[in-house]
């Protein structure tokens, strides 16, 4: 129904600003729809500032700004909808350490009302989880679970 | 309602069983490349539902079935089972636990199991629709993906906002 | 012949000029999201000639041009430099040490410039044909795009090969 | 040239194997023509098997494998036809600690012929780099250059 989805609309909108400027600590995100005839042709626009920047296109943000601001909406929408469990793999890659740390605070935010499964190369998303789970191929090349401690971790990272 | 535990054999690189269990908050799934982290993702997507072999990225749905190793020969089935726990008021079912099970076998018959009970693909994708579980870009976040909503067209990002709805 | 220098200013997030010197070797370029790390790479890309402004994540030619920041204002030209040394041998020109030049107003006008001798675009493109500088999928490989080489069709690939040949 | 092209293609194949070799600790890597009625319709065919592992659709590959995968054939091409300098962006983002490793010694290889210009976040990378330049945003949010040390970059990284 159209007014379910405007008071969805608006939750989302309210979340994706909340949490967009706590990923990068400052800066504005709006999110619009556009005008449209029909209500199928009608689109979501996203408009974002980053700290310190103008408003520009979104394509010319770098990877990692992509990469947060897309996490700040998936992260409004779970907000506003919650799923029981969520599976994100690596979403954290191209975050540089900065970024990561404010994006390991906000999955402790999340971790009270929903179950967060990250897979994960970064020790910042590591040091956020409850639990982890090592995954490695046995001397038969086959998967197996390994118990992994946090410390053990950060020494194969190098760090 | 919750993810318990999540079961695999023989499905991908799991030419062993595999059992993982889950609490509530954040678990961090690590390990190095090829280990099988993204096939534990895929397991998740494909007993849950998922119908198109690419999104699992094979070229037919056999390919998730192991296909042997220098170490072992290959099965005949892939199995995977996810058990979710505190279900009742939320699945229409009463059971407070639930357990879907998907098998396929190398012929290319395959079997669905709700509570150890055979059942359709159907039923799973029904049993699953409101919740929004196993949906990409929502639920589920393949590698890579991540901008996969900044990219899409807009029309295509105010779907999500009414499916959230 | 190897890279000597590279000038940017104007250009993207180089809102003042910046000068980068290269030496042999291997050169690693590091900072945080957002600094301008790509920005050199596409710097790179537009000087040896790059056409399509969506290879440099802009709408049109102009998303090039310093829009300004919270500490200082729009800029109305775009510069970049490269020189090159070594080029007595490689290339067309009887000069030793070459320096490519392009600039962009807002505008819309473009200048060009080889050893601050006004050219045409196309001479830039001449000049480095057959060098393979600023190939995608060879001498450039942009963020994100290092296996684009594995999703390309078969045939394109092939061609990589024949224009090595 | 016909000829010319076979010549190219077998040296390209052959780097592909060995610089696969050397990036994955083992396996196996080839090249191949499929067969066309017409020259332009002729594909270039990757087939791999990963150590341990038996051949299997490229897809099946892991991010990181794809990744270790495409920078042993752009790297075979760099060696048989190579290029004044490279630009190359974050191409190292997938790989884990151990293939990292193994990369980074293929760059101090490739080093003496090509110049190499990495853009990276990765420390591994970092050390195998003769020259290091830092970009990062200053107080009016214009990019500039800073000196860095590796040891300051390593303690950025949480290293
Ligand atoms: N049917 C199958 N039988 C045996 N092995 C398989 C099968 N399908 C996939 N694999 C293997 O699984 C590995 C990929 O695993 P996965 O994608 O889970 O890795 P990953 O842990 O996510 O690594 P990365 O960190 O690089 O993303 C590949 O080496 C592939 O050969
Ligand atoms: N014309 C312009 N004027 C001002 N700033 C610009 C312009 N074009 C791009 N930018 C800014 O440059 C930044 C992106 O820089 P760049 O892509 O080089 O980052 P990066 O260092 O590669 O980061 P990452 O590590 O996340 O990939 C964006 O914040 C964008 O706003
Ligand atoms: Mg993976
Ligand atoms: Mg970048």
């Amino acid at each position: 129904s159209k007014t379910k989805f405007s008071e969805t609309f608006r939750e989302v909108q309210r979340e994706f600003q909340s949490i967009f400027v706590k990923l990068f600590g400052g800066g504005a995100a709006k999110l619009h729809l556009s005008e449209a005839e029909k209500a199928e042709e009608a689109g979501l626009e996203i408009s974002i500032r980053l700290p310190g920047k103008r408003m520009q296109n979104m394509n010319l943000l770098s990877g990692g700004e992509r990469a947060l601001t897309a996490i700040s909406l998936q992260f409004a929408l779970l907000r506003v909808k919650p799923s029981p469990f969520c599976v994100l793999d690596e979403i954290d890659a191209t975050l540089d350490e900065g970024n990561l740390g404010r994006f390991a605070k906000l999955l402790s935010e999340f971790a009270q009302d929903t179950q967060l499964i990250m897979i994960t190369h970064r020790l910042g998303s590591m040091e956020a989880a409850d639990i982890l789970y090592g995954v490695t191929m046995n001397r038969e090349n086959i998967s197996q679970l390994v118990a992994v401690q946090l410390e053990a971790a950060a020494a194969v990272l190098g760090e | 309602m919750f993810l318990k535990r999540l079961e695999l054999h023989g499905f991908k690189s799991f030419g062993k069983k595999v059992q993982l269990e889950f609490e509530r908050g954040v678990t961090a799934i690590v390990g190095p490349n090829g280990s099988g982290k993204s096939n534990i993702a895929d397991g998740v997507r494909w007993v849950l539902g998922e119908q198109s072999a690419r999104s699992l990225r094979g070229n037919t749905m056999q390919d998730v079935i192991f296909a042997g190793s220098d170490g072992k020969g290959p099965l005949g089935m892939a199995e995977v089972s996810l058990t979710l726990g505190g279900c009742e008021k939320k699945l229409d079912l009463g059971f407070d636990e639930v357990t879907v099970t998907r098998r396929l076998y190398r012929s290319g018959e395959s079997q669905y199991l709700i509570n150890k009970t055979q059942c359709r693909l159907k039923d799973i994708l029904d049993l699953f629709r409101d919740t929004g579980l196993g949906r990409e870009g929502y639920s589920l976040v393949g590698q890579g993906q991540i901008d996969a909503i900044l990219q899409a067209r807009p029309e295509e990002r105010r779907l999500i906002i009414e499916e959230a709805a």
